[in-house]
């Protein structure tokens, strides 16, 4: 099997102000695949949570957008994991 | 030949394999290798005991890896072995450790987790045991404990990356670690388990927002342990209670071990704490473990002098 990559797919950063904002990122979990970073689970997303989730490529513009909509801010984390993934081994052999 | 091990590098499963063997055959007065099981996929359990044969001496084991893709989390534990072996004769507080105590060392947990997360997917966090009536794989060792097991509904589905497993101890790697600790409980003393992205040092309960009886010196160690931590590299660290810090779920082997009966349990989240994630660059590890080290040294310290 081809190992999974991940390019051009985005970790967002979101710290929803209110329940209503928390209940957002609950609803866009349950039609797209979000993996969770921190915290580990949709569940446990709550107002003033600092929420870090990786997305696809296909699914981010979505996201963002329904982000924007819901005047939900958010910081983009990484732009590109597969890029990240590359970049962790940053020290060379001996 | 699996290739050269490195301190200050990521080593996949061949390598830390190999390196096991080599720490058994250069120290071999203070390092043993313990087969304490196998996993889903056959792969062998390894715990590196450091220290004397006498299993009467004070212990803490150590575990790293239980979630796959927390990378610097097994490159904290061969630090740690490679740290005591080296530094053992030279170090006071280290040679004063290893003369009176030992360490348990489990350097990965999830085998065959971390296998995948080299090999195919390095996002996976699970372990790789088939499930029943479902196609996704894998179980959560961190919620297969057998600690407040059934009392989280979101954690039944298999799909889910906090799945916990059919039973409590459902998985051959939790019951190979809980059947190891129970045999050697009366000489345990205190249980790290050490994850990553999140810069806390954590303690009981998670399961519940009620506090332990010993809560001030649970809270007063870890208290001093980050600060211990922070102090080459200023590395700001949050410490408490993991319900209240975090938030509350069941299973986890740190609720366990306390629930055991061993006292002093700890979950560090080592670094960093967001800009990487589960990605942190080869480059930061050795400022990881150094400073990560440090707190450790501080809590065995605590244990050898405070615990009975």
């Amino acid at each position: 099997i081809a190992p999974v990559r991940f390019d051009r797919e985005k970790v967002l950063r979101v710290k929803p102000q209110d329940e209503k904002q928390a209940n957002v990122i609950k609803d866009l979990a349950k039609a797209n695949q979000l993996d969770f970073w921190y915290p580990d689970a949709t569940y446990h997303v709550a107002a003033n949570m600092t929420v870090d989730f990786r997305v696809s490529e296909k699914e981010s513009q979505l996201i963002q957008s329904a982000l924007d909509q819901n005047k939900v801010h958010y910081e983009i984390l990484m732009h590109d994991v597969q890029e990240e993934v590359k970049k962790q081994f940053d020290v060379k052999e001996d | 030949f699996p290739g050269r091990h490195s301190y200050a590098k990521y080593n996949n499963w061949d390598k830390i394999v190999a390196w096991t063997e080599k720490m058994v055959r250069k120290n071999p007065k203070m390092v043993s290798r313990i087969k304490i099981g196998t996993t889903a996929e056959n792969n062998p359990l390894y715990v590196l005991k450091i220290g004397e044969k006498d299993e009467r001496r004070k212990a803490i084991f150590m575990d790293c890896g239980i979630h796959a893709r927390e990378w610097i989390s097994p490159a904290f534990c061969q630090w740690f072995v490679h740290q005591a072996t080296k530094t053992y004769g030279k170090n006071k507080i280290m040679t004063k450790l290893l003369d009176r105590m030992n360490f348990y060392v489990l350097p990965v947990f999830n085998v065959d987790g971390y296998i995948w997360s080299w090999t195919q997917n390095r996002m996976w966090k699970k372990n790789r045991s088939k499930n029943q009536n479902s196609n996704c794989v894998g179980t959560d060792l961190n919620r297969n404990f057998n600690v407040s097991w059934n009392s989280f509904p979101y954690t039944k589905d298999p799909c889910e990356e906090t799945y916990r497993g059919p039973a409590p101890e459902s998985e051959k790697e939790t019951k190979a670690v809980t059947d190891f600790i129970r045999s050697h409980l009366k000489s345990i003393k205190a249980y790290i388990t050490f994850h990553s992205y999140s810069q806390m040092l954590l303690f009981p309960y998670v399961y519940t927002s009620e506090l332990p009886p010993n809560y001030e010196d649970l809270a007063k160690i870890a208290k001093v342990g980050i600060n211990v931590l922070s102090i080459p590299y200023e590395t700001n660290y949050t410490s408490g209670p993991t319900a209240s810090t975090i938030y509350p779920t069941s299973g986890s082997s740190v609720d366990w071990a306390y629930s055991l009966g061993i006292k002093h349990a700890f979950a560090f989240g080592l670094g960093d704490k967001g800009k990487f994630g589960f990605l942190l660059p080869e480059s930061q590890i050795k400022s990881t473990c150094k400073e990560t080290m440090l707190a450790v040294t501080f809590i065995a310290k605590h244990i050898l002098k405070h615990s009975s």
